[in-house]
């Protein structure tokens, strides 16, 4: 019984705002203005929602951070880990594929490998050790996001792309102690004015 | 085992059974 978990995973992995595709490098890609503006009604979501939430943890790349800079305003005194696992990539060859997005076997090799390691790390059941539910929130990037909820509801992991994501979005996991995952919202932004949705 | 399309219910390797 001991080595049993007892307590519920809630993990919110969140899309990161709107940022400005022109920048030459990572820090260039900053989040536009409206980017911000989603980002405050993400982090006014959260807090409404009215959970206690044990960790933020974020991508490291600078759209993600900044997404998180702002959400953590609304999360006082909540500890924010940065992961370089998290950030956006090419997780897994899709199917069917897009005529506009072919990244090289490489980008697959790499970025999958990687983001295949950020799921092992996140996402599981409950540890033997924690006896309360726990509300976890993740920052990062789309890609990363749906590869997760194909993976974790053990759908076929080329099947990521058939999926969207709008910016700013909350995709809502439950992992039970028993292991049975339960998805519970995918990409909600139902939350934002229609006008100040955005996907790209 | 799982069977073929079933529920694999190690799947992040925390199975207590296991």
């Amino acid at each position: 019984e001991n080595k049993k978990p007892k307590a519920t995973r809630h993990i919110l992995l969140i899309r990161h705002s709107q940022y400005n595709l022109n920048g030459h490098s990572d820090k260039d890609r900053t989040l536009t203005g409206l980017g911000q503006e989603q980002a405050e009604l993400t982090g006014q979501r959260l807090a409404t929602l009215g959970l206690k939430y044990d960790v933020l943890i974020h991508s490291s790349m600078t759209r993600a951070v900044e997404t998180a800079n702002i959400i953590s305003k609304y999360i006082p005194g909540i500890q924010r880990v940065s992961c370089d696992l998290l950030r956006e990539g090419a997780p897994i060859e899709p199917d069917p594929p897009i005529n506009h997005w072919k990244p090289d076997s490489v980008q697959y090799y790499e970025d999958g490998a990687r983001i295949e390691a950020a799921f092992r790390r996140y996402i599981h059941r409950a540890e033997t050790n924690q006896l309360e539910d726990t509300y976890e929130i993740i920052i990062c990037h789309a890609n990363v996001i749906r590869y997760f909820v194909c993976r974790a509801l053990q759908f076929p992991s080329e099947g990521w792309l058939r999926m969207g994501l709008n910016h700013g979005s909350i995709t809502w996991l439950t992992i039970r102690p028993s292991g049975r995952v339960i998805l519970r919202t995918l990409g909600d932004s139902g939350f934002m004015p229609p006008e100040k949705v955005t996907r790209s | 085992e799982p069977k073929k399309g079933g529920w694999d219910t190690n799947w992040d390797r925390r199975e207590p059974a296991f």
